[in-house]
């Protein structure tokens, strides 16, 4: 067994968790805080066999892998009510941090 | 010393930590969720000399070990006003998942 | 790669958090309970090459030992009008619990 420790942005942690319903991967949830940004994000812990990290490690990479994506910035209708048009522009979002432990015993009661 | 990771339901863990308080485990207690019911639960981490591990087993285990018990279902006294008699039934309660990790330094400062 | 995991007092975490930040030490913040006081603690996770563990051990001690700090206890206005003289009282605070654990793989996606 190994536990696999994954650090998500929120808003990857449902589509991840029912990834790994999909998959039978069984996960625990954390809230937990960004050092730097000071803001929420999610950990998962999961254990696992040894011989199923690569596909734990796979499926959290398709899950929250760093990408670009379009968004359309929120208007504020009072800037300017001629009939704004707001261009969608490019931002990053996404991301995981992972590490993989070793484990000496694996139990359950 | 190793670290011990115990997931607990949320009803066993105020009872576990007054077991770990009455044999001197010390722990830190994390609220977490589960990743398939999406409910809450507790983890337990415990940082303990390698010799204790398997006595901090036998605590968890007894703690809040898989187990049946009788609950009364509570009865909506609208439905059947002509003394309703709720019959115990058997659910499972409890369980309990444990990971035994290697600690390679223990500090306090 | 390593896993820090510190157990500090709440008081001491801000200070700890921007001294990781000024020394580029990334990290992820979670809010737990102390087994034994029930009262709320704070635990970093940092994962950081072998080589700077002891960096980050000298950080943690020196933003959050036990130490003696002198406390004004608030004194409370209505016990004694004629001038009270709250003298400050030495109380303990601070401390710090820190895991060193082994990393088998640590990506980022
Ligand atoms: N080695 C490690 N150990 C433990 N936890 C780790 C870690 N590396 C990353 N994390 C966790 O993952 C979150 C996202 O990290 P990421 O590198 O994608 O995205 C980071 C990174 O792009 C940037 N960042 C973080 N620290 C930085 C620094 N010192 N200088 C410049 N940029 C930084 O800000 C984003 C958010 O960072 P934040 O700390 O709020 O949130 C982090 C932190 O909670
Ligand atoms: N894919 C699946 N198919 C069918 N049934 C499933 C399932 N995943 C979970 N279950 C069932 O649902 C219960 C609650 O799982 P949950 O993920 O919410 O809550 C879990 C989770 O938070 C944690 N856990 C269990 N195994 C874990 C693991 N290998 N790694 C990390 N956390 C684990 O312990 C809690 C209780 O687990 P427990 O095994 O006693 O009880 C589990 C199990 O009986
Ligand atoms: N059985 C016992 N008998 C007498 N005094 C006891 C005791 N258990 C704890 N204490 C005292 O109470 C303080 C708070 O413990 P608590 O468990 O609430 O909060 C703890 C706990 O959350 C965590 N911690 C300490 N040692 C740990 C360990 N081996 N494993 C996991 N967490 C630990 O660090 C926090 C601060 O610990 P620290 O040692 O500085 O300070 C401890 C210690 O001085």
């Amino acid at each position: 067994t190994k536990l696999v420790i994954a650090i998500v942005q929120d808003k990857d942690a449902n589509y991840l968790s029912d990834q790994f319903i999909d998959q039978n991967v069984r996960a625990t949830k954390l809230s937990t805080t960004g050092g730097f940004l000071q803001s929420g994000n999610t950990t998962f812990m999961i254990g696992i066999e040894e011989e199923r990290v690569p596909e734990v490690l796979e499926i959290i990479k398709k899950a929250s892998h760093t990408r670009e994506e379009f968004m359309t910035p929120s208007v504020n209708m009072d800037v300017n009510m001629e009939g704004t048009t707001a261009y969608p522009i490019k931002v990053q979002v996404g991301g995981a941090t992972v590490l993989v432990l070793p484990v000496d015993q694996f139990e359950r009661f």
